[in-house]
């Protein structure tokens, strides 16, 4: 699976994924990408996310939506929020990925449970990022 | 909005079941490759004041167009060999959104995606109708052997042989 978050100068937010879903799955089998809410959202009013790892679990906890819920009515930041979502809640149902995540403001959060995940970010003005995290 | 903001971009590429500690040096070089084009590709939108949607579809679609990464040209095979391609794009500043699902011949499905948004009154279409819509829009199509890596074809035969179901991004295998 692959995606991307963005926020451009006019402070607006946007998420792609795109997938070619799973190894050996079941045709007609739908993960979480293309399903709004849970692995890609966008929302300026707190933030863009696109999700990759184990689609089921993703749709189940309706993770980037959720995210930005935490975001909107709770007040929490971005970084607080994506922990909760991805290092809290999905490890408890053995959900497997991570997500990549953008607010009005700020670097961009890239938070993961699993290994192999292949990342890049860039702020303006800054380094490019582009890393293999185990 | 009273100014200018700093731009954003960040994207994944959940690369395959190779975890680092197994990937030859050239291997690597290629999946950082891969990371910096797409990189390069949404941040040249941004740079020049574009749009984040503009940014978001213009990275993902480079990562389509790589083999190595799991989308488009170098998707995972499903258990009949085929390709099952989807994709969704959406605009934060008016909550639009797009996806598609199911797409066997579509070569950029973000790209058909942001077309489901802006040009259909539905949020998402998918297999046949999906296809439909493809065609209607003059979506560039391409044959199933343009999709498919001998990367995919070992993949697909080594978990049909262990009869998993198994994620592009980990040694992690699900049945």
């Amino acid at each position: 699976t692959v995606g991307a978050v963005a926020r451009d100068r006019n402070g607006n937010l946007a998420a792609a994924t795109s997938t070619g879903g799973m190894t050996n799955k079941q045709p007609g089998r739908v993960g979480d990408a293309p399903l709004i809410g849970a692995g890609t959202y966008a929302s300026n009013r707190s933030c863009a996310v696109s999700a990759t790892g184990h689609g089921e679990m993703f749709i189940r906890l309706t993770v980037a939506r959720d995210i930005a819920a935490m975001m909107e009515y709770q007040g929490l930041d971005l970084a607080a929020a994506t922990y909760r979502k991805v290092h809290e809640e999905l490890p408890r149902i053995d959900g497997a990925g991570g997500v990549i995540a953008v607010g009005a403001e700020g670097a961009p959060v890239l938070s993961f449970n699993s290994e192999g995940m292949y990342r890049a970010a860039q702020c303006e003005g800054a380094a490019p990022i582009i890393a293999i995290f185990e | 909005m009273s100014g200018a903001v700093d731009w954003a971009l960040a994207l994944h590429g959940g690369a395959g079941t190779i975890l680092r500690e197994h990937l030859s040096p050239e291997d690597e070089t290629r999946y950082r490759a891969g990371l910096e084009v797409a990189l390069a590709a949404g941040r040249a939108v941004l740079e020049a004041g574009g749009t984040a949607l503009d940014a978001v579809e213009e990275t993902v679609t480079a990562l389509e167009e790589n083999p190595v990464f799991n989308a488009g040209k170098g998707s995972v095979l499903t258990a009949e060999g085929a390709v099952e391609m989807d994709a969704a794009i959406m605009d934060g500043a008016s909550l639009d959104a797009g996806a598609v699902i199911g797409l066997r011949r579509v070569r950029n499905p973000v790209r058909l995606a942001r077309q489901v948004m802006e040009h259909s009154p539905h949020v998402m279409l998918a297999w046949q109708g999906a296809e439909d819509f493809a065609r209607h829009m003059g979506a560039e199509t391409m044959a199933l052997e343009w999709f498919v890596t001998g990367h995919r074809s070992t993949q697909l035969a080594e978990a049909r042989a262990a009869n998993v179901v198994s994620l592009d991004h980990s040694d992690g295998k699900y049945g």
